[in-house]
C-alpha cells in the first residue's frame, strides 16, 4: 500500500 | 595504527546482530571522535547510523582517520566466536587489507584472534541535519518490537499517529485491521517501563513494517527506544548503546498512491 519513498530524497550527499 | 579495546565486547556482538540483516557491506569510520558507520540498505529506503564514542572504549588509539570496509555478515560471524563477556579489541594497520578482532575471556585464560579481509566499498554518505520533530515517543523497546511483530502478521505497513490520546500503531490487511494505542505513562515501577510522549503537533506517517521489524533486531541493546516523527520526513528509531553511543535507523515514509 502506498508508494515507498527513497531515503536519498530527504538528505543531501556529502 | 588503530587499536580499540572494548571491555563490554558483548555490545559489539549485539550491534552487529542489529545491522547485518539490513546492510550487507559498510565502511566503519574511525576518528578521534569514535567508531562510526553510516549505511543504507540495498534499496535505499532505510539508513542506519552507528556511533560508539571513543570515551566508551577502555583503550582507543586511532592515529589517523581510517575507513574499514567490511562485509557485515562476515563480521558478525567472527564476533559470534567471542563470548558475551569477552573483551574485544579491534586492530588494523594504516594501510591494512585486513582487520584483527581479538577476544579475551574475562579472567584472561583464553585469548583468540580472528583476522578478517577488508573490502573496498564505494558508499554514498548522506548529510542528516539536526531536526526539530513534531512528536517524540519513548517507550520500552520490547513493547515496540512486539507491536511491529504482531502488526506484520496482519498487514505490510504501519501507520504511526501521535495525538493527545497517545501513539497509535495501525495496520490493515486481507484478513482485517488492527490498532494498538500506547498512552503516555510514567507511573511505573522502573523508568525503563515508561512511555513518554512529547508532542508539538499531531503527526501521522506510514511505514513499511518489514524495515521496522529489521530495526527491532537492536532491541537487546537498550530497554527503551525513541521514535521521532515529523510530517514528510523519515522516522528516526534510536537505541542507545550503553553509555557510549547510539544506533539510529532512518526510514523513508510511504505516500498514498
Amino acid at each position: 500500500r502506498g508508494i515507498q519513498r527513497n531515503i536519498t530524497e530527504f538528505y543531501r550527499s556529502t | 595504527m588503530l587499536e580499540l579495546r572494548l571491555v563490554q565486547g558483548g555490545l559489539l556482538k549485539k550491534v552487529l546482530d542489529s545491522l547485518k540483516d539490513l546492510v550487507n557491506d559498510a565502511n566503519f569510520d574511525c576518528s578521534a571522535t569514535g567508531f562510526s558507520l553510516q549505511a543504507m540498505d540495498s534499496s535505499h529506503v532505510a539508513l542506519v547510523a552507528l556511533l560508539l564514542r571513543s570515551e566508551g572504549f577502555e583503550h582507543y588509539r586511532c592515529d589517523r582517520n581510517l575507513s574499514l570496509g567490511m562485509n557485515l555478515s562476515n563480521m558478525a560471524k567472527m564476533l559470534k566466536c567471542a563470548g558475551n563477556d569477552d573483551i574485544v579489541t579491534i586492530k588494523a594497520d594504516d594501510a591494512a587489507d585486513s582487520v584483527t578482532f581479538m577476544f579475551e575471556s574475562p579472567n584472561q585464560d583464553k585469548i583468540a584472534d580472528f583476522d578478517m579481509k577488508l573490502m573496498d566499498i564505494d558508499s554514498e554518505h548522506l548529510g542528516i541535519p539536526e531536526a526539530e520533530f513534531q512528536a517524540i515517543v519513548r517507550m520500552p523497546s520490547a513493547e515496540f518490537a512486539r507491536i511491529c511483530k504482531d502488526l506484520s502478521t496482519i498487514g505490510d505497513t504501519v501507520v504511526i499517529s501521535v495525538t493527545k490520546e497517545g501513539v497509535k500503531f495501525s495496520t490493515r490487511g486481507d484478513i482485517g485491521t488492527a490498532n494498538i494505542v500506547c498512552r503516555h505513562n510514567t507511573s511505573v515501577d522502573k523508568p525503563e517501563e515508561a512511555t513518554i510522549i512529547e508532542m508539538e503537533e499531531t503527526v501521522s506517517l506510514t511505514f513499511a513494517l518489514r524495515y521496522m521489524n529489521s530495526f527491532t533486531k537492536a532491541t537487546p541493546l537498550a530497554n527503551q527506544v525513541t521514535i521521532s516523527l515529523s510530517s514528510d520526513l523519515p522516522v528516526v528509531v534510536e537505541y542507545k548503546v550503553a553509555e557510549m553511543g547510539h544506533i539510529r535507523f532512518y526510514l523513508a515514509p510511504k505516500i498514498e498512491e
